[in-house]
């Protein structure tokens, strides 16, 4: 199972938009695909059409007790061959709870451990944060996505991002790499958004995937109706370059 | 001096944009404003021209260190009337470092007793998180405001960070108000735009603003050039809708 992690700890640059329609597009690809909601915003879920209110347990469950392993957390979608663990708002405390455990940086890792090679893929939603719950995600992970706004702001956190992932390379899991920076809310429209887009190409080079995300209402859309871009309108810009992107990240090398 | 925190744990809807614009259409009114940089992202900071590998003390100093007190970590912007105090990355680890202080809660808010009436107004830039850092800004708050972006993700956290508020006014600040809600990113041109706005008000009624943040690019590109959209471009649909929320926000009644 190759488990990528999609993190940015600026918010709003498309980390829940990328996970539900990658995992949605993996899917059409015929990939067994598992999809970890790892922020207690529980965005992913809701992208994926789960009701959140619904009770049973989530990934808050198996990460704080012992006797509930992943594989019990885990539940269909309505998409075939995506399969979600779910978070809840528990999540947010769980920072805390974690942080008196011996090997607090490893407990997600060890939980997937158990799952073997039962999907082919496994995605991982971050929330907009550098806390023990990313620094988990990318601990259990193969790879890092990064989703990354063409805007000014989004520039600026890229260095303490990949500051993080050397530290997590160096400390925690030494093969953890980077699968691409992701450019999302691309405007060719717009100076600012062409600018932000050259100084990337030409600061971070190969890191940066070839596919792009063009801001696309439908992708704001999509959510609303409890369903990924893919099955809300195939047809859109969005669907075709969610598509496009899984093609890549499943074909290509990851980029450092 | 009136306190106001900038505040909602969705990412990317606003609220750094708002702390910054809002700062400088307060100067604009006369008024002695101070901006505290909450966010360990360092993006209020960039937004006032500050540059962040400045040496010198932050508001990380002054909330770790007795000896330090807040004014000696205020400096001034570029803009006359408005005051920064930043933040830098160490704050990222300030919550596991205050989580052990008996009134960890109150730390912010014992600060800026310290400082009377030298400002009118000061805004709380936070990060999109609920944790210990956000709790220390609405606990050391008069109002909060909450930039709220008219897509469907948006709406789903508003009930979490009511919730939180509601805590909060319980236990810790009773003078707690709502400022308001300000819808942000509002395009017009879409349906899912339009769809949103009307929910909200119909939810949320008088709780939301006249004042609206229509998108706009010039928004987007001012923190480039190290300036708020004030100065940028005062002519811009951003400039007056800042300028419109600064009257409405200085002259209005806290919503709730
Ligand atoms: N390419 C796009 N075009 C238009 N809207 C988009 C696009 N990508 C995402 N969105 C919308 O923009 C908002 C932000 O995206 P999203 O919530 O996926 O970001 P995020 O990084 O997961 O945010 P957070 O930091 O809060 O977790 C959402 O309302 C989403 O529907
Ligand atoms: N009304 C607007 N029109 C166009 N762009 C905007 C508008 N408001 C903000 N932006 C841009 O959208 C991005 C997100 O805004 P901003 O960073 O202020 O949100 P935030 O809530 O502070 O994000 P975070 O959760 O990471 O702190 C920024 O690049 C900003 O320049
Ligand atoms: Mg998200
Ligand atoms: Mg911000």
């Amino acid at each position: 199972m190759k488990v990528i992690a999609v993190a940015n700890q600026k918010g709003g640059c498309g980390k829940t938009t990328t996970t539900v329609n990658l995992a949605a597009a993996f899917a059409r690809m015929n990939k067994r695909v598992l999809a970890i909601d790892f922020d207690p915003q529980g965005h992913a879920a809701l992208g994926l059409g789960y009701n959140l209110s619904d009770a049973g347990h989530g990934i808050y469950d198996a990460l704080t007790n012992m006797q509930i392993p992943i594989s019990r957390v885990i539940r269909r979608t309505y998409i075939p061959g995506v399969y979600l663990a779910p978070s809840n708002i528990l999540l947010s405390g769980v920072e805390t709870e974690l942080a008196m455990r011996p090997s607090r940086e490893y407990v997600l890792r060890q939980l997937l451990a158990d799952l073997g090679d039962s999907y082919d893929l496994c995605l991982i939603d971050c929330s907009p944060s550098l806390g023990l719950l990313t620094l988990n995600a990318l601990v259990a992970s193969d790879e890092v996505l990064i989703p990354v706004q063409t805007h000014y702001y989004a520039i600026e956190g890229l260095k303490q991002l990949l500051e993080t992932v050397d530290i997590v390379k160096g400390r925690f899991n030494p093969a953890l790499q980077i699968s691409g920076m992701l450019l999302t809310f691309v405007e060719n429209r717009t100076l600012l958004s062409r600018d932000v887009q050259r100084q990337l190409r030409e600061y971070f080079g190969e890191m940066v995937f070839d596919t792009m995300i063009h801001r696309n209402v439908r992708l704001a859309e999509a959510p609303s109706a409890g369903e990924s871009v893919i099955t809300y309108d195939e047809k859109s810009r969005g669907a075709r370059e969610y598509m496009q992107l899984a093609e890549e990240v499943f074909n290509g090398q990851a980029k450092s």
